[in-house]
Parts: C-alpha cells; structure tokens; sequence
C-alpha cells in the first residue's frame, strides 16, 4: 500500500540574506519514515 | 460395447495439408476480427446510443510480467485473500504464527499495542494492529508536515507541467490522480452531497449557526489552524479557497448551490494561487507488509471531498512502481480533498493487491474493494455512456456537512484518519 500526498505551498526562492525560503524537504529518497516524522516545513 | 471397442480396426488416415493450413487461418482471422471487434467497442463507449458494457478495461503497457499480472482477477484474488486472513487461528498457533511474520517482514513486537498476541484472532486483525501509546511521537514542531504513516519515501518533489515524476522518464498526469472534474450528481453519493436539499438543510439549521461558529472557533483555536473564520467564509486567506459558494449562511440559497456545482466543474489546479507565489509538490510512502498500515493526518487541514476510485489492485511494491508507468492512476485509490494552511492539500491512500481495503475513519459509507462497489461503478459507467458522456472513473460524496463552517471535516495534526486492510 501506498500514501501519496499532494499539496499546495510557497515555492521556494532565494531571500535577500541569502538563504532560502518556501517549502523544504526534510527527507531523502528511499529513506525509511514513521509516522509523526517530518516530511518537510515552509 | 467392450467387444466392439477392442475389436474394430481403427484405420489412421493424414489429413491434407492444406485442410491443416486452412483451419489453422480460419483460427487466426477469427481471433483478429475478434480483437478488432473490441476496440471497436471500446471506442464506441461514451458515444451517444452505443451499448453500454461498464468501465472500459484498462490494459497497461509494461513488461511481460505486468501483461501476465494484468490477465489475473486482482480483485477478486485480493477479496479472497482477506477472507481467507479472516479466519480464526487456532489459539496455541497465534502467538508463533505472528512471530514467525514478525521475523519475515520485520515488525517491532515490543511496541505492538496488545502484549498479549492470543488477542488477536487472525492476521488482519494483528495487520491492522494499533501502537502502544506513544510509540510515535509527533514531531515537536507544530509547523511541520509529518509523516503520515510508518514506510518508505519513494519519491518527492515539485509538480510541474501538471506530471508527476514516478520514476526517472515515467510520468502520470495529476489530473488522472486525482480526478479532473466533479461527476454529474448521479454519482454523487456522500453523506452530504452537494444537493438543493443540502442546501435546505443547511437553511433550517440557520438558527443555529452562531452555535456552530463558536465551537469551530474553538476547533480552529485549539489545532492552531491559522485561518481565521472570515478567511474561510470569503477565501481571503493566502489562497483562492476551494469554493467560493461553499459558506453555510443564513442567506444559503440553491442559486449558492448552484455556483457550488459550477465551481465543481472547473479543474481542480484552478484553485492554485493565482499569484503564482505557491507550487504543487507531492510525496510517495510505501508501507511494507510489515509496517503499522494504520495512517495520520500529516498536519492540521479541513477534507471537503472524498473521489473513490474503484480501479485496479496491482501490486505496489517498488519494483512494479518503477516498471508500471502510471500505477496509482490505475490502482484503486481513494483521493481526499481540501485545504491547509497554504492552500490545497490532498491525501491519496492508494490500494494493492494484499491490502485492497482502505478504511477511513470519518467515512462510515465508503466501501473499497467490494463487489457491490464495482457493480455500482460499472453501472455509473453505463450511465454515463448511455447520456453520452465519459466516465469520469470516480464517485464523489462531500464532508461540507461535518462542518459547516469549516466547510469540511476538520483533521488535527496525528490524528488517525485510517488504514489498510488485508484483502
């Protein structure tokens, strides 16, 4: 069985110190999971 | 008759050659025109007065393995196979039965709710076993998306041009995912349809409105969902809201409805941020047969639409993922719509051939791998084509009526939603 999600969020873009805004990944391909783990974060 | 057997002379005669040859073309042209015959049909479902003969079958394109896995009755072999994990083990068998499945597939026993394995009868009920308190804990930060069941991350990343990336070079359309436009009403057969007498409904329970505003208020303040009430009525929030006409007023008519409907039939993507400030991203989980196959809500969001699609069970595993272009569009899935804190959201539990059943806690209607729901889809399908149009390949029922300020059922952060169930 599998879960998919879909979603909206802000796209990411480069802010004025330099770093990084918008959605980000907090997981890699392949990687094992449980549930409650972050997945990602605006 | 045994005189007569053993003593008439048989006599071998050769058959002419080009009798032989004659048959064997005669089996040939009837098996082509027999092939031609239908595709024929299936290009005349949907038009107007053409038989109607249920859901076109769909023959995916793979190698030999997925042409032999696509000629078998998944359904009814997953069917079965649930029936047959329904059965009772036998009291003194269960505790090694389950530790000797534990061992194959790598379930953590310590942490299995019931200390006791006799509780459990059968399999399905110890597949759909629930964990010990606390065993996952959330992940501290309230802003987080979190994982919403245990399992593998297959894939991730950023929609683009409206296709998800399966593997390298395999891409299936969202829109064939979750399904493009809402069927006509016939199909619509939720607890709380979008209906004119939804609407009545929602009139006469008018008075109570201010209630119902308090306790919502309440629910949003308490999950931390970062809307305010006026946000939700008139979707001046971050982003376009689903449906505009969707505001249970006192003032709901059946011209509100109406729009409703209308909004209904737009694409879904249209809903996207017009500013073009926010995109579309996805996450593939694949739980093993080992893994706690009950499944959370990954952050706080209101599910306003459920589209059941009663598809095919192949298998999931990630070698048919990576070898069956478009598997989750051809599986048997169950797409949950609505809306977070940045707009869209959709969750997708998608079905396999061991664990065709998926139950969703708030959904006391829906039915998954059953025979009456695919009779009823087949039935959908040549209703659709008897009117003359195509078969959207869903059926739709709408949560607005869990709450009707929400607009939907509203979903805590880690909350169960659901699961899988064998067969």
């Amino acid at each position: 069985s599998t879960i998919v999600l879909v979603f909206e969020a802000p796209s990411q873009q480069k802010g004025e110190n330099g770093r990084v805004k918008g959605w980000e990944w907090k997981v890699q391909k392949g990687q094992r999971v449980r549930q409650g783990q972050a997945l990602g974060q605006v | 008759l045994g005189d007569a057997l053993r003593n008439t002379k048989i006599q071998w005669y050769q058959i002419p050659v080009g009798l032989g040859i004659g048959f064997l073309g005669l089996v040939q042209f009837y098996k082509v025109t027999a092939r031609e015959q239908e595709k024929q049909r299936d290009l005349e479902v949907g038009e107007p007065g053409s038989q109607p003969r249920g859901r076109p079958k769909v023959r995916p394109d793979g190698p030999w393995q997925v042409q032999v896995m696509s000629t078998l009755p998944l359904k009814a072999m997953s069917r079965l196979w649930g029936r047959f994990n329904e059965l009772t083990i036998p009291y003194y068998l269960r505790v090694p039965g389950f530790k000797l499945y534990a061992f194959i597939f790598g379930v953590d026993l310590s942490e299995v709710g019931e200390d006791d394995l006799h509780v459990y009868p059968n399999l399905a009920a110890f597949f759909y076993r629930k964990l010990k308190p606390g065993s996952r804990p959330l992940h501290p930060d309230p802003h987080m998306l979190l994982s919403p069941s245990d399992g593998r991350v297959l894939q991730f990343g950023q929609i683009e041009g409206g296709d998800i990336e399966q593997v390298k070079g395999m891409t299936y359309s969202i829109d064939a995912l979750l399904g493009r436009r809402t069927p006509t009403s016939s199909i619509s057969n939720g607890s709380s349809g979008t209906s004119t007498e939804h609407a009545k409904k929602i009139h006469r329970e008018a008075s109570e409105e201010e209630e119902i505003i308090k306790s919502d208020a309440e629910f949003a303040r308490v999950n931390g969902i970062p809307y305010t009430l006026p946000d939700l009525f008139t979707g001046s929030g971050r982003s376009k809201p689903v449906k505009d006409a969707a505001t249970p007023s006192s003032q709901s008519t059946e011209a509100e409805v109406g729009a409703e409907l209308a909004l209904g039939e737009r694409p879904w993507y249209d809903i996207i941020s017009p500013d073009k400030t926010t995109s579309l991203y996805y996450a593939v989980v694949y739980l093993a047969p080992g893994d706690y196959h009950r499944f959370h809500s990954p952050t706080n969001w209101v599910v306003e639409r459920r589209r059941h699609f009663a598809g095919e069970l192949y298998s999931v595993s990630p070698y048919l993922q990576r070898t069956l272009p478009g598997l989750f569009t051809l599986n048997e899935r169950v797409v949950l719509l609505g809306r977070w804190r940045w707009g869209f959201f959709s969750y997708i539990p998608v079905g396999a051939t061991n664990v065709g059943s998926i139950v969703v806690n708030f959904d006391r209607e829906l039915r998954t791998n059953s025979l009456t729901t695919d009779t009823e889809a087949d039935r959908a399908a040549d209703e659709a084509a008897a009117r003359g149009e195509p078969y959207l390949g869903f059926a739709e029922a709408s949560y607005e009526g869990a709450s009707p300020v929400l607009g939907g059922h509203a979903l805590r952060r880690g909350e169960e939603m659901g699961g899988f169930q064998l067969g």
